[in-house]
């Protein structure tokens, strides 16, 4: 899987 | 950073500084239920914990430590300074109703198996759900207050924009994020009712009162 990108959202 | 998103964070942080207002001015917590509150203290502590290990960016860091503060300092006033006003009679929602599923979806469906990504998507579905013990509530007294359902119109609001941020982020973007996506789309459907309501009858100037 792809590597989980940041959460840049609230 | 989109508009939709600006303007979704905004709606956020003005339901808080309203319900924060009322609470403060009114020295008062009629109508707000402390569950629902509760449960937001949850949603921001257990999806702000990459506050310590990932910098976004100066706006994001300072909205998550304002939301978090807030949230908490919402318990506080409610469960501690202002508690003769609470109304742990209509307040009655079961949240462990809520808290467990969240969690267990969570665990079954998430985008990766680690602590930190396991609480983020934890705090996605429980904030999915976590307005129902106040909408519980407004069902029950049948009514609430004019700036209770500016409260919660804001609220509202903020995650119905997210939806069009993620329609944005989609097109323009080629990004988006289904778990985010399907918990916003079923929390925008819980205020619908609410919505209508307080289209056709706040925006009147009426009384927020739900049909007996």
């Amino acid at each position: 899987a792809a590597p989980v990108e940041d959460h840049d959202e609230l | 950073m989109n508009i939709f998103r600006l303007l979704g964070d905004l709606s956020h942080l003005l339901a808080i500084i309203i319900l924060l207002l009322k609470i403060w001015k009114t020295r008062s917590c009629a109508g707000i239920s402390g569950k629902s509150q509760i449960l937001f203290a949850i949603v921001y502590t257990t999806r702000y914990l990459d506050l310590l290990t990932t910098y976004i960016s100066a706006y994001n860091t300072v909205m998550k430590l304002v939301f978090i503060v807030a949230s908490y300092a919402t318990v506080y006033l409610m469960y501690v300074k202002f508690k003769a006003t609470y109304d742990h009679n209509h307040d009655t929602f079961r949240i462990e109703f809520l808290l467990v599923p969240a969690l267990i979806l969570a665990l079954l469906i998430n985008h990766e198996f680690t602590v930190l990504e396991v609480l983020w998507t934890f705090s996605i579905y429980l904030e999915s759900v976590a307005i129902l013990p106040q909408l519980f509530l407004v069902s029950k007294t049948g009514e609430a207050e004019s700036i209770t359902s500016h409260y919660l119109f804001a609220l509202g609001s903020y995650r119905a924009l997210y939806l069009l941020n993620w329609v944005y982020r989609y097109f323009v973007e080629d990004h988006y994020e289904l778990i985010a996506i399907v918990a916003g789309v079923v929390q925008t459907i819980l205020y619908c009712d609410f919505f209508y309501l307080y289209i056709t009858k706040v925006l009147k100037g009426k009384k927020l009162q739900l049909p007996a």
